[in-house]
Parts: C-alpha cells; sequence; structure tokens
C-alpha cells in the first residue's frame, strides 16, 4: 500500500491511498485504505495523515482522521502519530501498524508497532533529492 | 518550520515521491494532482508487490484494487474499493472525486464506471498470482482468515461449514501482515 501526503504552493493539502490489499483476502473483503478517515484524511486548517498495516484492524480506529484530530487539538505531527499507535496498540498490540501524519506546515512524524522499521519517503525544497526516514518500530 | 509545497508517503516508494514532488513543486499544480500522478507511479510499478495489478491475490487467486483520494479545501473524496479489471485504481477514484457526488464505488459496478470513464478493461492476475495460490494451497490453505468453522481453518482448506456458537473458538489468530504484505 502506498499512502501519500502532499501540500501545494497555495497550502492546499491532499491524501492518497492505493493498494492490492492483503494476501489470501476472503474474496470481498476490502481493508481500510479506501476508507476515507481510516487509510488517509487531509483538512487544509490543520495537515493529513495515511495510514498502513493491518487494515482489518486500523479501519476500526479512523487512524488518519484520529491523527488529524490530535493535530487540531494542538499537538505536534510526531506526537500525533505517536498517540495513534498507542491507540491501536492498546487494543490490539499484536497488529502491524504504521502511521505518518503532516502539518500545515510542512512538519512531520511518524510511528509504528510489530513492523520491524518503516520507512517514510519525504520531498521539500531544501532537499536536493527525495529523502528515506526510517522509524524503529 | 515552513515546508511548503511539501510530498510524503509510506515506505521507500521514492519514485512515487519524486513524480508527486514534480507535480507539486517543478510544474506547480495542485496537492490533488500531486498525489493522484505519484501514487499512479506506484501502481504501474507495483511497489512491492502490495500496489497495483497481479499482487496480493484473494483466496481464488484474484487481484482488486483499491484507491482514494482527497481534498483537503473542500473535504470532498473519491474513492474505489475492490475494483476488478481496471488497473488505474487512483486515478478511478479521482474520477469519482471530480465527476460523481459519491465517496466510495465498489466491485463490479465500480469497474463499469471506469469503463464509462474511459478506462481499459484489463485482467489484474499475473502468473504470480497463480504461483502465490498454488504454493498457498500446497500450505494446506495456510494462513488465512477464517475462524469458528469446520474443518479447522488453522489446519485444512475450504469449502469450510460454520462451527455451532457453543463450541466456537473465540481466539482470534491473524495472517501476519508484514513489510511485504499490508494495507
Amino acid at each position: 500500500t502506498i499512502g501519500m501526503i502532499a501540500i501545494d504552493g497555495n497550502g492546499n493539502v491532499a491524501a492518497g491511498t492505493s493498494t492490492n490489499g492483503l494476501t489470501y483476502k476472503i474474496p470481498g473483503r476490502v481493508g481500510d485504505s479506501p476508507i476515507p478517515g481510516s487509510g488517509a484524511y487531509a483538512d487544509n486548517s490543520v495537515g493529513g495523515a495515511v495510514a498502513t498495516g493491518d487494515g482489518d484492524v486500523m479501519m476500526r480506529f479512523s487512524a488518519s482522521f484520529l491523527g488529524v484530530e490530535f493535530l487540531r487539538n494542538g499537538y505536534t505531527p510526531q506526537q500525533a502519530a505517536d498517540m495513534v499507535i498507542a491507540r491501536i496498540g492498546k487494543y490490539y498490540p499484536e497488529n502491524s501498524a504504521a502511521i505518518v501524519v503532516v502539518d500545515v506546515d510542512g512538519n512531520y512524524g511518524s510511528a509504528c508497532q510489530i513492523f520491524s522499521s518503516f520507512p517514510v519517503s519525504i520531498y521539500y525544497s531544501e532537499l536536493d533529492e527525495v529523502k528515506v526516514e526510517t522509524t524503529r518500530c | 518550520c515552513k515546508r511548503q509545497p511539501i510530498v510524503v508517503n509510506t515506505w521507500n516508494f521514492t519514485n512515487a515521491t519524486i513524480k508527486a514532488w514534480d507535480v507539486v513543486y517543478r510544474q506547480q499544480r495542485s496537492a490533488i494532482d500531486a498525489v493522484e500522478e505519484g501514487c499512479s507511479v506506484c501502481e504501474v510499478e507495483q511497489c512491492d508487490g502490495s500496489v497495483g495489478y497481479g499482487g496480493s491475490p484473494s483466496e481464488e487467486g484474484e487481484t482488486t484494487l483499491d484507491g482514494m483520494i482527497m481534498d483537503g479545501k473542500t473535504m470532498n473524496v473519491g474513492a474505489v474499493a475492490g475494483l476488478r479489471y481496471i488497473k488505474e485504481a487512483i486515478s478511478v477514484a479521482r474520477h469519482v472525486l471530480d465527476y460523481t457526488k459519491h465517496t466510495l464505488l465498489v466491485g463490479d459496478q465500480a469497474t463499469e464506471f471506469a469503463v464509462k470513464m474511459g478506462f481499459q478493461h484489463q485482467s489484474l492476475s499475473t502468473p504470480n498470482n497463480e504461483q502465490i495460490i498454488n504454493d498457498w494451497k500446497a500450505r494446506n490453505c495456510q494462513p488465512n482468515y477464517w475462524r469458528n468453522m469446520l474443518p479447522s481453518p488453522e489446519t485444512a482448506c475450504g469449502p469450510y461449514e460454520k462451527v455451532s456458537s457453543s463450541i466456537q473458538d473465540i481466539r482470534v489468530l491473524s495472517p501476519p501482515v508484514d513489510e511485504h504484505n499490508h494495507d
């Protein structure tokens, strides 16, 4: 699954996902990726978030919406990401989950559980090339 | 610090990031265009086998796609789920956003919508799908997502029948979701 957040030169925020889901799924099963607020969420007034992992679990927490709501409540993107994973981990500590949160100023944070690591790809104008930052879960 | 514009995406799918950055920075186009075109790169490249055609088959060996795009300016969303026979999931989602008043289209009728919008109807399966499912069947269909069925889904393939409620197994054992198998 890819989840992506972009902010353009006018400060507009967009987020999206694309996936083929989990292998061996029961036919008809859909994960969190196409569910607004779960796989991705964006709000020009605060920022955006995208989530990845075990979609059957993650959609039960509206993970991306939750991350953006934490931003709205004044938390930093890193705090917001940590709090989303903590929320999921409280109930499902053994399920894979990861999230990236970006605020409207371009600050970002990521958090994860169970995955051994969670790389995030980033590009902004101060960079000469795309950067990959990896979070240990 | 102020970092506008910016593109951030999950995993080390850097060609998607580079494409989105080109759209939003060099071409000075919209964030929504950047997300669509960035994620489309992954659909073509079949990033990690977890995006696009020919990956993550169902028990029956079929690949279906899910995609969603959200505009934070208008709070409008377009999405497709369980999309069959169309490779461009996020672009179809963009068409749901741009050309309908709906949010989410699913299954065969999402496919019909996509065809009406000019997308090509084509198989999403590759020989890799068949190999994955043959290997899975050789492992007695392990792992899988069934529970409370007979024969036991933990040891045998289906078809299954429901277990009566009095002897239900309440354990929730999920197949591994890892760096190469995720939503």
